[in-house]
């Protein structure tokens, strides 16, 4: 069944706010001390963050204005470091 | 700003072009990497040596998706253009370049010499910054290559790792190539009056100028409207103590230090045809409370009471302003006269008597 495009969007939304926070807003293991467990932090929670991080209100929810920071062309380098 | 301690040890590093983007032609891959590091080594003790072999400090390559042993990946057009590795061994300070982006030295695309600039942040040891002027924020924001890109969060942030550059001189470096106000060539984007000061607009910065005691400041534009782009093409301030910034199609309402909400709009919201995509230059005209926006040889008349275009336009400005034949940069009024400019020159003209009273150089203004 054709996919109801309000519905494609939020898939797509949730997979683009996926992707965001694992690349830019994951703590990157420190290579120096491989095999210590790092408690993953919840996606609401690294939501804030970068809701912070860029001066947008801080609801942990994917609202139009985060989402719309998230689509645009940036730099590969997490903007948390490990 | 944020740092990824220790930067490098050494001063003197080296930096090697491992493959070019076919994007651009070699040599305008090489000066813009040259340029990008130079923006770093004028702030700092740096200075970057180029070799053609074997393994530099910093090693520059474009490349797509999962390319070589990077750890990390791009993602084809668009999103992650570039990303770099802090200061070490190994992929320590090396730089990569999303092949699939399209990389050009002016506004299209995206301009090497930013993105590059920036990565060297990274490749030095800086994080990014969550100020949005700072080349080390995160997101691209395209600024006009001739204007320095360092903030001064980027300059504070690069020297509390290297320190300054010996024997700079002690003028503020955040704006060595802030524009020369007594310069003869001197043009403006756009100007506006606000209360009792004249504010002058280029680039990313602005003067304020109080003409009664010829008083003159510099600031960035960002310093009091951070959420303003630069380039600003025209502004004006109405009945209602408020300035208007216009840029491309959009235009934003200023109240104080605050965009009022809901704003940008587009500028066919206030009457303008769909063909209009820009405006050249505004100005309200205090006694009539008209606004007249000068686009190309026409200009329309705007009411501020009923907030309509009134009918009858656009007119040809010849016609209504003998004298004013060239492009509009700018214009503004200042005791009921009305300073139109462009390029190095500006017309003072009489709106009443309908005629061009002298003709002047743009930057009387400054003391000059």
């Amino acid at each position: 069944l054709p996919v109801h495009s309000e519905n494609g969007n939020k898939e797509e939304d949730a997979k683009l706010v996926q992707d965001y926070l694992s690349k830019f807003y994951a703590v990157e293991p420190d290579p120096d001390q491989l095999g210590l467990k790092i408690n993953a932090e919840s996606t609401a929670e690294k939501l804030q963050k970068m809701q912070q991080f860029f001066g947008l209100k801080v609801t942990g929810k994917p609202d139009t204005e985060t989402l719309e920071i998230m689509k645009k062309p940036r730099c590969g380098v997490p903007d948390v470091g490990f | 700003y944020g740092v990824t301690l220790p930067g490098w040890r050494i001063n003197n590093l080296t930096y090697r072009i491992v493959n070019h983007t076919p994007d651009m032609g070699k040599e305008d891959v090489d000066k813009a990497i040259q340029k990008a590091l130079n923006v770093w080594s004028t702030v700092t003790p740096l200075i970057f040596t180029r070799i053609h072999e074997g393994i530099a400090d910093i090693m520059i390559a474009f490349g797509t998706k999962a390319h070589g042993h990077c750890p990390r990946y791009f993602d084809g057009p668009l999103g992650v253009l570039a990303h770099a590795f802090p200061p070490g061994n190994g992929f320590g300070g090396d730089v990569h370049f999303d092949e699939d982006e399209d990389w050009t030295t002016g506004s299209a695309g995206f301009n090497l010499f930013l993105v590059a600039a920036h990565e060297f942040g990274h490749a030095l040891g800086l994080s990014h910054s969550n100020d949005q002027r700072a080349l080390m924020f995160p997101n691209y924001a395209y600024v006009s290559p001739s204007e320095f890109p360092l903030s001064p969060d980027d300059i504070s942030g690069i020297q509390s790792i290297y320190g300054s550059r010996p024997n700079a001189p002690d003028k503020r470096p955040g704006t060595p190539t802030s524009p020369k106000t007594c310069g003869s060539q001197m043009s403006f984007d756009a100007i506006t009056t606000l209360r009792q000061e004249v504010i002058f607009l280029k680039g990313r910065h602005l003067w304020r100028v109080y003409p009664d005691n010829s008083e003159v400041e510099l600031e960035l534009i960002s310093t009091f409207w951070p959420m303003l782009p630069s380039g600003i093409q025209a502004a004006y301030e109405n009945m209602k103590d408020q300035i208007l910034f216009f840029k491309g199609n959009k235009f934003w309402v200023i109240s104080g230090y605050q965009v009022l909400p809901g704003y940008p709009k587009n500028i066919n919201t206030l009457g303008f045809p769909k063909c209009v995509k820009k405006i050249d230059a505004a100005v309200c005209n205090k006694n009539t409370g008209k606004t007249d926006f000068f686009i190309g040889n026409k200009y329309w008349r705007f009411d501020e009471n009923s907030q309509s275009m009134e009918k009858g336009y656009p007119r040809q400005i010849v016609d209504d302003f003998p004298g004013i034949s060239q492009k509009v940069d700018a214009v503004f009024q200042q005791k009921g006269l009305f300073y139109f400019f462009h390029g190095s020159k500006q017309w003072e003209f009489d709106p009443t008597a309908k005629k061009v009273i002298r003709e002047i150089r743009s930057n009387i203004w400054f003391n000059c």
